[in-house]
């Protein structure tokens, strides 16, 4: 196909796109310029899978005009394409997003449907049955509309999600790969209900474009009792990581997020700030079982059971109320906060400084505000956020809190009879230990374009 | 339009003209793994052009796939290197020995990743396998593209101990509904 030269900054390993009309009349020079140009374009088309082949992280994608299938309505193909990109997006860097207005040559991946000779494409399709679709190392993705392609879930026929999220992983330059559970296996396997990218491929897009990072504004266990058919009372958490306007529920057992996510705040947290929060505090003792998020100088408390946040507190203050008066002597804005069951203080971070609330005399512990290098001091020298902390964490899963600043986090050595002091006996109180990465704790937490962020 | 009757559109009738050509012989399967790259295809730098090489004239030039294909047709006595032919032991099924050791070692490779068994003998498995619905970029990266760039094919080395090792914890994954 006569594309028109796309800049090769945007591109490594792309070479320059040829044009018919140079075509010789001499006929041995004719032999020699044909194959020399059959083997540019089999250099065009001779990939390098295995590699990334994007080096930009947002990505416009569009389904061409003259390429819709004849089969499922525009809306369904186009429906099914943007979820087929924000599969990638949520288990990797990259972002997309639609446009259907910018030139052609502007659009990094360009989809479409066709039979036999396509598209301008020079590899026919071949009618129904075996080869269904196919991907051009430029961005260019191809579907056979003589294939009975359908939407997830209805019917028989191929999954035009399975093969998109299969051809859109060869434009980002991952190879077939024979591996069961693989959604890059070159065969087709019928959809079996919700199929999602596992961790493998996961790590294999990761092994070209990086994994996922980033700040967080606050993570938090969200506590909920249940009453199960027998009566007894049970306690479940779920485990959230919110970044402005979005959030993750995050599933400690499968070490990923939630399908789908992230999502918009307002999505799932009704009257808390849309753009997000400065941290999330839930206050849970024999007397207490509150959650309070706040943001700036103010904060909300949240009903659990409407799912609401709530209008007025029970001495009839109006939410949101003011941190100062909530919360004498901890300053505002605030980094974070946590709170810790331990001694019932919630613990406000902000710049270098941390500020020990006491629930119960309702006012800051003796003693602080004090430096979080005195509070939470460094086990190995040297190796501590020293202050404007993004998030603090009680995590019930690995019952240790955990302070977060850009993409690294220190783990708070566990007090009294726990592994952490039985191996380090002289490990000094709420020591932080070394850091780690975000990343190799909390797994593929990214995010997606703002424009794929269900509202 | 397609013709159909039910709401699910899932007995919808497809024109037999619209039909694949089906992998049913050797030759088709010869076809089926040349395109996917089981089959190294001509390395051009090895083909010696004299002055005159007796390529049909003008006349019969009727467009560049024919004209390849005639090409491709006539380079069979042209040696072709070696794909790696990991035998490993399977006893073989004695395939023709007539048959071009390429297209036979082409049919194990093919044979070994599809997780058929490895008889390099054109059989109803390798046959039911190869009519699969399938995508239509090339399996394997033939050689020749591969030492073109050896920085590509090192990135691939690199990524493929990672593709074909287990995640470092087990990790169930539950279907749950997006």
């Amino acid at each position: 196909p006569i594309r028109p030269p796309t800049t090769a900054t945007d591109r490594p390993h792309q070479s320059p796109s040829t044009t018919a009309t140079d075509r010789p009349h001499q006929h041995q020079s004719r032999l020699v310029s044909l194959l020399s140009k059959r083997r540019q374009k089999r250099h065009v088309r001779r990939h390098a899978w295995g590699n990334m082949a994007f080096s930009k992280m947002v990505l416009k994608w569009r389904l061409i005009g003259e390429g819709y299938s004849s089969q499922l309505t525009i809306q369904d193909q186009r429906h099914i394409i943007r979820l087929a990109f924000r599969m990638w997006s949520e288990v990797s860097p990259l972002e997309f997003v639609e446009d259907t207005l910018s030139p052609l040559e502007d659009v990094d991946i360009r989809l479409g449907f066709g039979t036999g000779r396509h598209l301008g494409c020079n590899q026919k399709f071949d009618g129904t049955g075996r080869e269904f679709a196919h991907a051009w190392f430029l961005g260019d993705i191809h579907f056979d509309d003589d294939e009975h392609f359908t939407a997830p879930n209805t019917g028989s026929g191929i999954s035009l999600l399975k093969v998109a999220v299969h051809e859109i992983g060869h434009v980002l330059g991952l190879p077939h790969i024979y591996r069961t559970g693989s959604i890059m296996q070159p065969s087709y396997l019928p959809q079996e209900s919700g199929f999602e990218i596992n961790w493998m491929d996961r790590k294999a897009i990761q092994h070209l474009y990086g994994g996922c990072k980033g700040q967080f504004n606050t993570v938090f266990d969200w506590i909920r009792k249940e009453r199960t058919q027998y009566g007894e009372v049970v306690i479940r958490f779920n485990t959230y990581f919110m970044r402005d306007g979005w959030y993750w529920l995050y599933e400690n057992r499968t070490n990923r997020t939630r399908y789908g996510d992230p999502v918009a705040l307002q999505v799932g947290w009704h009257g808390i700030p849309t753009d997000g929060v400065d941290a999330c505090v839930h206050v849970w003792n024999r007397n207490t079982d509150a959650v309070y998020f706040f943001k700036g100088t103010q904060y909300w408390e949240y009903d659990d059971g409407k799912d609401q946040v709530l209008t007025v507190d029970p001495e009839g203050h109006r939410y949101p109320r003011l941190i100062s008066e909530g919360f004498p002597g901890v300053p505002s804005p605030i980094d974070t906060a946590f709170y810790d069951r331990r001694d019932s203080y919630i613990y406000f971070f902000k710049g270098t400084n941390v500020y020990a609330f006491d629930v119960t005399a309702n006012s800051l512990a003796p003693g602080f505000p004090r430096k979080i290098t005195a509070v939470f001091p460094a086990v190995v020298p040297g190796d501590h956020p020293g202050g404007n902390i993004d998030a603090s964490y009680f995590s019930y899963t690995h019952n240790a809190v955990f302070l977060f600043k850009d993409a690294q986090f220190w783990r708070v050595a566990a007090a009294g009879r726990s592994r952490d002091r039985w191996r380090r006996p002289s490990l000094p109180h709420n020591g932080l230990m070394p850091h780690r990465e975000v990343g190799e704790q909390w797994f593929d937490i990214c995010n997606v374009h703002p424009s794929a962020l269900k509202v | 339009e397609k013709v159909f009757h039910s709401r699910d559109h899932s007995d919808l009738q497809i024109p037999s003209s619209h039909q694949a050509e089906l992998i049913t012989d050797k030759e088709t399967a010869e076809l089926f793994l040349s395109r996917y790259g089981f089959i190294r295809p001509v390395n051009w730098d090895e083909v010696q052009f004299e002055e005159t090489t007796g390529i049909s004239n003008d006349e019969d030039f009727t467009g560049e796939e024919d004209f390849l294909s005639g090409i491709q047709e006539g380079d069979s006595s042209l040696s072709r290197a070696e794909t790696d032919d990991e035998d490993d032991g399977e006893d073989e099924d004695s395939p023709n020995p007539t048959e071009s050791q390429a297209f036979i070692s082409a049919l194990r490779e093919f044979q070994k990743v599809s997780g058929l068994s490895v008889t390099g003998v054109f059989d109803d498995a390798t046959k039911v396998a190869m009519n699969k619905p399938r995508c239509g970029v090339p399996d394997k990266e033939t050689e020749m593209d591969a030492t073109d760039d050896a920085h590509d094919s090192t990135n691939l080395q690199a990524l493929l101990p990672l593709l074909l090792t287990d995640p470092p914890e087990p990790s169930p994954t539950t279907a749950t509904d997006r």
